[in-house]
C-alpha cells in the first residue's frame, strides 16, 4: 500500500534499532524476529481459519490442537527455559484469548517454584514441566473474590490420619473463576483457611489433585467445571471447584515457608512479606503485557488511519489520510507514548523485582513493602489506561473498528480483564494508599 | 505521611522519598531556560504529595472528630485513590524518563525523547486542576503546556507509523485484518467476509423455518 509505504520511509529511526529498546537490547528484538519467521514455515502452529468465526468449543480444540504441536516441536523454535522467548512463541501460535495451559506457565508452574519445599518440587514441579500434569492456581472465590481474609475453603488438618480435609461449606465458598480450572488441569494449588486443632491459621497453600490422571474424570468429593462464556478470553475454561471433605495428605501443604509437622505444630513463615512475592511477580509482568495489547490496538489504527483517506482539510485538494486530521492525532498518540511509558515502567519494575528477590534471600525485606504498594498501583493504573487507549483505537477506526475484522473488541475485552484479575483495582488503589498514609 | 508530619521522612522508601522533599513555591515550567522534563516531574512530584498529605490529613481528621478508624478510612477513600493514581502516574513518568536518558543512539533518543515530552503534557494536562487549586501552576503556565502538547503530536506525525512498526507484531500474531502491515486493508476485509459461515449458504435455515411462513401467511 503506497500510502503506508511512504509513512515509513518518513521515520527518523530504525525500527530494529527501536525493537531493541522495546524488548530489552538487540539480542532478544532479533530473536523475537527469527522465531517469527521459524513460524512462518511451520503451517500446523497457524490459525487454520479467523478465531472470531469459530464457536468456543472450536477454538479450545483449535488451541490444544496448537499446544500439542507446539509441546513436539517448541525445542527447535525457542529456548523452552527463556521465558521472554516463551511468550512470544504463544502470543504469536496461542494468541491473546488464551490456552488450555494458560495458568500452568504462568500461576501454577511459578506458585510451585516460590512455595514448594524442595521435595516437593522434586515430586511435582519436574512433572509439571514436563507436561505431565496439568495445574492451575485457585485462589478466587464466588463470593468474596480474592479477599484472603475472607475466604470460606477450610483446610482442616486431622491429626489421626495426618490428613487435610478440604471443604467448601456453601455455594459462595466454590472456587470461581481460576483459568483452565474447568475442563483442563488435573491439578490446583487452592488457598484455604487452615484450621489446626480448632486454631485458624490463615490462608495457605495446598497441592490438590482435582482429576484422574488417567481418565481425566473428576475424583470423589470434587465437584468441578466450566464457569460459561465471558466478555472475551473465551479459550480460557474458568472454573468452579467445590470441596466436599475431600482428604489430602499432609505433605500437600506447600511447605517452602511454612510448615506443619505430623502432630499438628505449625512453623511459621520467616517473615510475613515473603508470601507479597508472588502477587508483585504477576503485577510487574502484567505491565509489559498490558503494553503490548494497548499496542496492538494502536497498531491496527495508526496502520488503518493512514490508510483511510476521508474527508479533506483543504478543499482543493484530494482526500485526505485521517491521520492528518488533528483530533485522529490526538487520540491516537498520547496512547502511543503511554504503551512505551508503560513497557519502560514495566521493565523496571521487573528488574526491582529480581532485585528484591535476591535482598530477600539474605533477610532484607525494606523494599518489598515498597514495591508490592507500587505494583498494586501501577497494576491498576496501567490496566485502566490501557483499556482507554484501545477503546480509543477502536473508535479511531470508526465504524470497522466494532467489526471483529479489527479484532480490537477482543483485544480490548482481553486486556480489561487485567481491571479485576489479580486484584480489583480500587481494591488495588486503596492498598497503595495505605502505604501512601504510612510513609 | 504519617512519616512526614511526625518529621521522621528519613525513614521513607525510595519509591515514596519525593513526599518528605521540599519542593519549590510556584512550578517552574516554561520559566527557567533549559529547564525541560525536570520541571514536570517536579510538577508531578508537588501534585502527588499535596494529594497524598491533603488524603491523609482527611483522613487523620476523621478520626480525630471521634470517626472509627475504619470509618474514616471509607469516607477518605476516593480522596486516598487519587492519591495512589498520582503516585503511579509519577512512577510511570520518571521510568520513561529514566529509560529514555540511558539511550546512546542520538536518533532512537530523539525519537522517544517526543514521546516522553508528548507524554508530560497530556499526562500533566489530564491532572491539571490539582496543579492550579494551590496556585502551583498558573493558566499562561498551562497554556504552554498545552501548545508543547500540539507540537508534540505535529513532530510526532512522521515517525507514528514507524513507531508502532518497532514492536514488531507479525500479521498472525495481530490477528487483525484493519491492521495488516501491507495495508491491503479493502480486499482483505471483502475476502474476510465471505468466510463467514453465514454465507456458507444463500439462504439460512431460520429463513426456512421461521421468515419464509411468517411472510407467506
Amino acid at each position: 500500500n503506497p500510502d503506508l509505504t511512504a509513512e515509513r520511509l518518513t521515520a527518523t529511526f530504525d525500527t530494529h534499532a527501536m525493537a531493541a529498546q522495546i524488548y530489552g537490547g538487540e539480542m532478544r528484538a532479533r530473536r523475537r524476529r527469527e522465531i517469527t519467521a521459524k513460524l512462518a514455515e511451520i503451517p500446523e502452529l497457524h490459525d487454520s481459519m479467523p478465531l472470531p468465526y469459530m464457536t468456543r468449543e472450536e477454538k479450545i480444540m483449535e488451541s490444544a490442537r496448537k499446544l500439542t504441536v507446539l509441546t513436539q516441536r517448541m525445542s527447535e523454535i525457542i529456548d523452552p527455559t527463556d521465558a521472554g522467548e516463551l511468550y512470544h512463541l504463544n502470543n504469536e501460535v496461542l494468541g491473546i484469548e488464551g490456552n488450555p495451559m494458560a495458568l500452568h506457565g504462568v500461576m501454577f508452574i511459578p506458585a510451585l517454584n516460590a512455595q514448594a519445599s524442595d521435595e516437593q518440587q522434586a515430586k511435582w514441579l519436574i512433572r509439571a514441566l514436563r507436561r505431565e500434569i496439568i495445574g492451575t492456581y485457585a485462589q478466587t472465590e464466588m463470593g468474596h473474590g480474592t479477599n484472603l481474609q475472607n475466604l470460606e475453603t477450610t483446610a482442616t488438618y486431622d491429626i489421626g490420619t495426618q490428613e487435610f480435609v478440604l471443604h467448601t461449606p456453601k455455594i459462595t465458598a466454590l472456587k470461581w473463576w481460576p483459568g483452565n480450572l474447568g475442563k483442563s488441569s488435573n491439578y490446583a494449588v487452592v488457598v484455604a483457611h487452615m484450621y489446626i486443632k480448632g486454631k485458624n491459621f490463615g490462608p495457605h497453600t495446598f497441592m490438590v489433585p482435582l482429576r484422574d490422571e488417567k481418565t481425566h474424570k473428576p475424583l470423589p468429593g470434587i465437584t468441578i467445571g466450566d464457569i460459561g462464556p465471558k466478555m472475551a478470553y473465551n479459550i480460557v475454561d474458568n472454573g468452579f471447584l467445590g470441596f466436599n471433605n475431600y482428604r489430602i495428605p499432609r505433605t500437600n501443604l506447600l511447605m517452602r515457608h511454612t510448615k506443619v509437622e505430623a502432630d499438628g505444630t505449625y512453623i511459621k513463615p520467616p517473615h510475613a512479606k515473603i508470601n507479597y512475592s508472588a502477587m508483585v511477580h504477576v503485577r510487574s509482568y502484567m505491565l509489559t503485557g498490558q503494553a503490548i495489547m494497548l499496542s496492538y490496538a494502536l497498531n491496527i489504527a495508526t496502520r488503518y488511519s493512514a490508510v483511510r483517506r476521508q474527508g479533506q482539510i483543504d478543499k482543493n485538494e484530494p482526500e485526505v489520510k485521517v491521520l492528518e486530521y488533528q483530533t485522529q492525532q490526538h487520540r491516537l498518540f498520547p496512547f502511543i507514548a503511554r504503551a512505551y511509558a508503560f513497557q519502560f515502567a514495566g521493565a523496571e519494575t521487573v528488574k526491582l523485582y529480581e532485585r528484591v528477590l535476591k535482598e530477600m534471600k539474605s533477610g532484607n525485606v525494606s523494599l518489598m513493602a515498597d514495591l508490592h504498594a507500587l505494583t498494586s498501583g501501577l497494576k491498576s493504573v496501567v490496566t485502566h489506561q490501557t483499556g482507554e487507549g484501545i477503546e480509543q483505537a477502536r473508535m479511531a477506526c470508526g465504524g470497522h473498528g466494532y467489526s471483529m475484522a479489527s479484532y480490537i473488541s477482543e483485544i480490548y475485552g482481553v486486556a480489561i480483564g487485567g481491571c479485576t484479575y489479580e486484584g480489583e483495582n480500587m481494591v488495588m488503589l486503596l492498598q497503595l494508599a495505605r502505604y501512601l498514609v504510612k510513609s | 505521611a504519617a512519616l512526614v508530619k511526625s518529621g521522621k521522612a528519613s525513614q521513607l522508601g525510595p519509591l515514596v522519598a519525593y513526599l518528605g522533599a521540599r519542593s519549590e513555591p510556584t512550578s517552574l515550567i516554561d520559566r527557567v531556560p533549559n529547564g525541560g522534563i525536570t520541571e514536570y516531574i517536579k510538577t508531578f512530584q508537588h501534585i502527588a504529595k499535596r494529594q497524598t498529605l491533603k488524603a491523609a490529613n482527611k483522613f487523620f481528621g476523621l478520626m480525630e472528630n471521634g470517626e472509627k478508624r475504619e470509618i474514616a478510612w471509607n469516607k477518605s477513600s476516593v480522596e486516598l485513590n487519587r492519591a495512589s493514581r498520582l503516585h503511579t502516574r509519577l512512577f510511570i513518568v520518571e521510568a520513561f524518563a529514566r529509560r529514555v536518558n540511558e539511550i546512546g543512539d542520538i536518533t532512537i533518543k530523539e525519537a522517544l525523547s517526543d514521546l516522553l515530552h508528548l507524554h508530560v503534557n497530556y499526562e500533566l494536562l489530564d491532572v491539571a486542576t490539582y496543579a492550579l487549586e494551590d496556585g502551583f501552576m498558573s493558566s499562561t503556565q498551562l497554556d504552554y503546556v498545552r501548545d508543547q502538547l500540539y507540537f508534540y503530536l505535529q513532530k510526532i506525525r512522521p515517525n507514528a507509523v514507524s513507531l508502532l512498526d518497532s514492536w514488531e507484531f507479525s500479521d498472525r500474531e495481530l490477528r487483525s485484518v484493519l491492521g495488516r502491515r501491507d495495508g491491503h486493508v479493502y480486499e482483505n476485509l471483502f475476502k474476510w467476509a465471505k468466510e463467514s459461515p453465514l454465507n456458507k449458504t444463500d439462504v439460512l435455515p431460520s429463513v426456512d423455518t421461521y421468515l419464509k411462513p411468517m411472510m407467506e401467511k
